[in-house]
């Protein structure tokens, strides 16, 4: 899997 | 923050408003789910532990902060305050068979194996079959009171506006996480049966209830 971005949604 | 994403997170908030009032005005929680509110209530508090480690905004925060309260509150109103009224009998979906499959999956298929990223894989995968006790207790009892019904259908529509959204940053911000938007589809699928009798019905001023 890619690497996680970061988390700006609900 | 564009327009779908905007008009996603306003249905989510009136769905909870919604769902609130409905309580609230009625002093009841007759045809609503404690199982499903229980789902949600897992939901944010499992997504929203990066309240603590990242700050994106003021909004992302307070919305945060606001779903996990209201999520809170909802099952206080059902299993404390008006707890005479609450439809336990009709309330039988088995939380654990959504639970577990949602945590094994998250334990396999996720972007990484660190304690924040499994605990918001798991909520995403909650979070798009959390509603079926609400959709099993319907089933059940073959109607919705209209205020439930606009309930279900300002949080089905939340997840659906999220997936414009998505496609919008794909092609502008080339961002997409597929974790997201595979739970959001099968999310917006699992409503589309009643957003089907939601239009025919509700919306004409029929009461909702399901075919005979």
């Amino acid at each position: 899997c890619k690497e996680p971005q970061i988390k700006d949604e609900l | 923050m564009n327009i779908f994403r905007f008009l996603g997170d306003a249905s989510h908030f009136a769905a909870i408003i919604i769902l609130v009032l409905k309580i609230w005005k009625t002093r009841s929680c007759a045809g609503l789910s404690g199982r499903s509110q229980i789902a949600f209530a897992i939901v944010f508090t499992t997504r929203y532990v990066d309240l603590l480690t990242s700050y994106v905004s003021l909004y992302n925060s307070l919305a945060k902060i606001i779903f996990i309260f209201s999520s809170y509150a909802t099952l206080y109103l059902i299993y404390f305050r008006f707890k005479a009224t609450y439809d336990g009998n009709h309330d039988t979906f088995r939380l654990e068979f959504l639970l577990v499959p949602c945590a094994l999956l998250a334990l396999i298929v996720n972007h990484r194996f660190q304690v924040v990223e499994l605990l918001w894989t798991f909520s995403i995968y909650l979070e798009s079959v959390a509603i079926l006790p609400q959709l099993f207790l319907i089933s059940k009892t073959g109607e919705a009171e209209t205020i439930t019904s606009h309930y279900l259908f300002s949080l089905g529509s939340y997840r659906g506006l999220y997936i414009l959204n998505w496609i919008y940053r794909y092609y502008v911000q080339n961002y997409y996480d597929l974790i997201a938007i595979s739970a959001g589809v099968l999310q917006t699928l699992l409503y589309c049966d009643f957003f089907y009798l939601y239009i025919t019905r509700v919306i004409k001023g029929k009461a909702f209830a399901l075919p005979a």
